[in-house]
């Protein structure tokens, strides 16, 4: 997956990190330290929509069949995430009380045209 | 943005370009919500008193959590959950109020938030205690500890409480000591409650004279070393409350 610069055309993953501390959330964050909010953001042009490998999918092969056929769809192409990881986090959730939990698929780890 | 040729801010979702601050800020925003929303936290706990910090390292060494780097930040330990649905691990730490009866233990009284349309399953629990080592002279025989774990009822009065186990413990060295109280804690979630009151009774036997009670050697009460605060962990794992999704339906 590419990673955006600072000209985004095409689709490409935008590394985002915030500081739990610089949104005054380090009181109740135990760890930790912050959260890598990636985001995909770009075009995704006719011809990179659905080639296989970047997003590869049941939609993206049939996709790529109407296109090899030369079968213009209106059906456009987005740029999402194709992989992602959880974010393990430890954190006060009451005056007593520490929790410990991995939330699924929070972090973006490369992005893809459906 | 296709058809007019520029590239407008958001390509998939319209919003027009924002200058960097603004932008920077949206999406700080944007992801304060998406992690309250993924532990179910309508709002960001207000935290006023935190745990000592003693305590809170003796409990993240006990969950596994991570270690205590030098410069005090904790490092996490990345144990990814096979299964998809979230489980959590909790740590709750006693709030101690003295007993005015004489002779009794504190009472232990834990504290569980329950969210709304989930319901909870408890996949294990224990009660941590820590005992310390029985200061008697060597020669007599091994010091032990009788420890009775009892569910409190409402009311100062010992009367109604109930004997949940009783645990005899090897006082030779200090150390901590777990009581599972899984079926326990299920029943009080099952009964959305909010208050789990506990009673812990410790007697030394087998030094002062026949079943004599000689000194209590479980560390509570106000008088105790806060790393050595009693405490309990939980694993948990949130259901869809049945009735919740009746309603859905």
């Amino acid at each position: 997956s590419l990673q955006c610069g600072d000209d985004v055309t095409v689709c490409c993953k935008k590394d985002f990190y915030v500081k739990f501390k610089d949104i005054q959330w380090q009181d109740w964050i135990i760890a930790p330290e912050g959260y890598h909010m990636n985001y995909c953001m770009g075009q995704c042009p006719q011809a990179l929509a659905g080639s296989p490998g970047i997003a590869s999918s049941f939609h993206a092969t049939v996709f790529s069949q109407l296109k090899a056929n030369g079968i213009n769809t209106a059906v456009s192409s987005c740029c999402v995430p194709i992989q992602r990881r959880p974010l393990s986090m430890v954190y006060f959730n009451s005056q007593h009380s520490i929790v410990k939990t991995d939330v699924p698929d929070m972090i973006v780890e490369s992005c893809g045209c459906t | 943005a296709t058809t007019t040729g520029t590239t407008s801010g958001c390509a998939s979702c319209g919003i027009p370009p924002m200058e960097k601050d603004s932008e920077q800020r949206l999406l700080v925003e944007i992801a304060k919500q998406q992690i309250l929303n993924k532990l179910h936290l309508k709002e960001r706990p207000n935290i006023t008193s935190t745990v000592p910090s003693a305590a809170l390292i003796t409990a993240l060494r006990k969950l596994h959590a991570g270690r205590v780097r030098p410069d005090g930040t904790i490092e996490l330990e990345m144990k990814i959950n096979d299964t998809k649905d979230q489980g959590y691990e909790i740590v709750s730490f006693a709030e101690m109020d003295e007993m005015d009866t004489t002779g009794a233990q504190p009472r232990l009284t834990f504290q569980f938030l329950q969210e709304q349309g989930h319901s909870i399953q408890v996949l294990q629990s224990a009660l941590w205690l820590y005992v310390r080592s029985s200061d008697a002279p060597n020669s007599g025989p091994r010091p032990t500890v009788t420890a009775h774990i009892y569910l409190s009822g409402p009311g100062e009065s010992c009367s109604n409480r109930t004997l949940l186990l009783e645990k005899i413990l090897d006082v030779q060295k200090s150390n901590w000591y777990t009581f599972p109280i899984t079926r326990t804690l299920q029943a009080f979630m099952d009964g959305g409650q909010r208050l789990l009151q506990l009673e812990v009774t410790c007697a030394e036997t087998g030094v002062a004279g026949e079943n004599g009670v000689s000194q209590n050697l479980c560390e509570l009460g106000k008088t105790m070393d806060m790393a050595h605060q009693p405490f309990m962990v939980v694993q948990v794992r949130l259901r869809e409350d049945p009735k919740h999704i009746l309603q859905k339906r």
